[in-house]
């Protein structure tokens, strides 16, 4: 997993 | 966003609600553990701080927002407002032994090692056990009250159905966390003993208690 992870899940 | 996903979040959201309007409208916290809401409430809070800092979609906002407002109205109902009704002798998990080790390990297994990921991470590893001071308790006293059990059953519904969104996901979008995926399953897996019952029981018209 690349740097700014996001998630876009509750 | 897909339809699992979609029905899941609607199930928490559920969930959530109905505990607060039972509260509200029985003026009562018997039966429901302070702790675990706390649990909520520090895993809405340390897992939404991206709120402000990654705009996703007005849903996404939304949802948060409101997590965090029905986790910390219910605490205050809880530790407040009917704090004369909760069942302090019959909730007595010890939160630290699940925040402790919880946190040791978001610092140990996560994506990244940065303050908010950091939080994200310990918040998911939390909500996968925070339900066990209010099963804990529910063992204690051998019982619970319908709509408590109506709670779980919702909470646990989303947890199942996060799941599927994921093998969903997997496949559609050849997307996948671990973390979450690993932790949800975990988190699912102590509700199974619960959905049994609920099945066998609650479904057939009876209160939720426990073989003796």
């Amino acid at each position: 997993h690349a740097h700014g992870h996001k998630h876009d899940e509750l | 966003m897909n339809i699992f996903r979609l029905v899941g979040d609607l199930s928490h959201l559920l969930a959530i609600l109905l505990l607060l309007w039972k509260i509200w409208k029985t003026r009562s916290c018997a039966g429901v553990s302070g702790k675990s809401q706390i649990m909520f409430g520090l895993v809405y809070i340390t897992r939404y701080l991206d709120l402000f800092t990654n705009f996703i979609s007005i849903y996404n906002t939304t949802m948060k927002a409101i997590f965090i407002a029905v986790a910390i109205a219910t605490i205050y109902l809880i530790y407040f407002k009917f704090k004369a009704t909760y069942d302090s002798n019959h909730d007595t998990f010890r939160m630290e032994f699940l925040i402790v080790p919880v946190g040791g390990l978001a610092f140990l297994v996560n994506h990244d090692f940065t303050a908010l990921e950091i939080l994200w991470t310990f918040s998911i590893y939390l909500e996968s056990v925070a339900i066990l001071p209010q099963l804990f308790m529910i063992s204690k006293t051998g019982e619970a009250e319908t709509i408590t059990s109506h709670y779980l059953f919702a909470l646990g519904s989303y947890r199942a159905l996060y799941i599927v969104n994921w093998v969903y996901r997997y496949y559609f979008e050849g997307f996948f966390d671990l973390i979450a995926i690993v932790a949800g399953c975990v988190q699912t897996i102590l509700y199974c003993d619960f959905f049994y019952l609920y099945v066998t029981k609650v479904m057939h018209g009876k209160k939720l208690s426990l073989p003796a």
